[in-house]
């Protein structure tokens, strides 16, 4: 363990509680993506299957167990909750993410560490991820003003990725035979997809105005 | 499974 996979693990922690008090505190998942929190769901349901084979440490099986149960338990507020669902912009998180998720499943046979089930599902898990936040981001750029809880929620989710890589930079240079390609690569890809919202969250940090995504 | 290709990372 080094301080930036913590400190990025601390901020996936923080944009999943920011999530997590949005939808407790205001009753509703208004610019919210159903369809990524549901890739997210997927994302750790595909990466953690080692959950119960490999023991790692407490601190990386509990928060294992912290991402499962938190990202279904979204998943399954936004889809069942009477009060929250009602607040659920349907018309406009339209994104096809059926699409990411073949591309990924596809991609991930192809390319991966060994061709065994459990392999295949963590590089699916890795992609899927860096692709996942698309209609997060198409959503927001439809429903226009972005509430600050979104906003940050969606703002840790980039942050943390960006100090995964610093982390295997830093794993890199500091362990021998240390080499993942695949989430390294994968997660550039990612980082690189909230370029332009850390770009338009800095200007309404800057100006401090309401953030808001050009259409 | 041998421990350098466990996955250590979430």
């Amino acid at each position: 363990m080094n301080i930036f996979r913590f400190a990025g693990d601390m901020m996936h922690l923080t944009s999943i509680l920011v999530l997590l008090l949005k939808i407790y505190a205001t009753k509703s998942c208004s610019g919210i993506s159903l369809k990524t929190q549901e890739l997210y769901a997927l994302v750790f349901l595909a990466r953690y299957l080692d959950l119960f084979t490999d023991f790692i440490s407490v601190y990386n099986t509990i928060m294992k167990l912290v991402f499962i149960v938190s990202s279904t338990a979204i998943v399954w507020c936004m889809k069942r909750d009477r009060v929250v669902r009602r607040s659920y912009d349907k018309q406009l998180d339209t994104f096809r993410h059926y699409f990411l998720l073949a591309a990924s499943f596809a991609l991930a046979l192809l390319v991966n560490e060994k061709f065994t089930f459990q392999e295949i599902f963590w590089a699916f898990s890795i992609y899927l991820e860096a692709v996942a936040i698309l209609p997060q981001l198409v959503l927001l750029q439809r429903s226009g003003n972005v509430d600050n809880l979104t906003g940050q929620y969606v703002f840790f989710l980039g942050a943390y990725r960006a100090f995964y890589i610093l982390n295997w930079i830093y794993r890199y240079f500091t362990e021998t035979h240390f080499s993942r390609w695949i989430a390294c690569i994968s997660g550039l890809v990612q980082t690189a997809l909230y370029a332009d919202f850390f770009y338009y969250y800095y200007i309404s940090w800057k100006n401090n105005t309401k953030l808001k995504l050009p259409a | 499974r041998s421990t350098e290709d466990l996955k250590d990372e979430l």
